[in-house]
């Protein structure tokens, strides 16, 4: 799938 | 970081001291939706579990400690000090029929389906709609507290300040997240009616009083 989303929101 | 994401959190801590301090001020939590304040818990909880895994910066980790533990202290405060004071009679949505929806959703649509995508995406799906157990008490009670008012319009307010947020992340980084803005959106609109009362109504200081 496509790049991982990266998690910096709350 | 931007400005819109920033004054979302904001607005979102705002929202959260506000409820605390209603519920300590007044030693009741009259007009309080327990089941929306556990739904919340949920939301934290299941989103959050990164936390000791995926360090992003202080702001990030001091902000999720922040909403785990008030939403926990809350429902303590809820449940167990207050809870005399607590509207069994109002707060009856039925939270069963919006946590297998949003169960279902989260097995289905989501970007990976691991554990921690997955609870994250429930997470995202269940934070939509926690508030109308909330909304659908002050629409039954027919009014709420001034301070409850405040309470909604912070807690509104700061997903429709991270659809700013995304906007902004999409023009000038490319970056967009489509479950996390179609759930945001889905969760500002949940909440038009009521701020179209809070600005007509509570802005003029006159009580957010619900048609009959």
């Amino acid at each position: 799938n496509e790049k991982k989303l990266k998690k910096d929101e709350l | 970081m931007n400005v819109f994401r920033l004054a979302g959190d904001l607005s979102h801590l705002l929202a959260i001291i506000i409820l605390l301090l209603k519920i300590w001020k007044t030693r009741s939590c009259a007009g309080i939706s327990g089941r929306s304040q556990i739904l919340f818990a949920l939301v934290y909880t299941t989103r959050y579990l990164d936390l000791f895994t995926n360090f992003i910066s202080l702001y990030n980790s001091v902000m999720k400690v922040f909403f785990i533990s008030t939403s926990c202290a809350t429902i303590y405060l809820m449940y167990v000090k207050f809870k005399a004071t607590y509207d069994h009679n109002h707060d009856t949505f039925r939270i069963g029929f919006l946590l297998i929806p949003v169960t279902i959703l989260g097995l289905l649509i989501n970007h990976d389906f691991t554990p921690l995508e997955v609870l994250w995406t429930f997470s995202i799906y269940l934070e939509s709609v926690a508030i109308l157990p909330q909304l659908f008490m002050v629409s039954k009670t027919g009014d709420a507290e001034t301070i409850t008012s405040h309470y909604l319009f912070c807690l509104g307010l700061y997903r429709a300040l991270y659809i700013f947020n995304w906007i902004y992340r999409y023009y000038f980084e490319g970056f967009y997240d489509l479950i996390a803005i179609v759930a945001g959106v889905v969760q500002t609109v949940l909440y038009c009616d009521f701020f179209y009362l809070y600005v007509t109504r509570v802005i003029k200081g006159k009580a957010l009083k619900l048609p009959a």
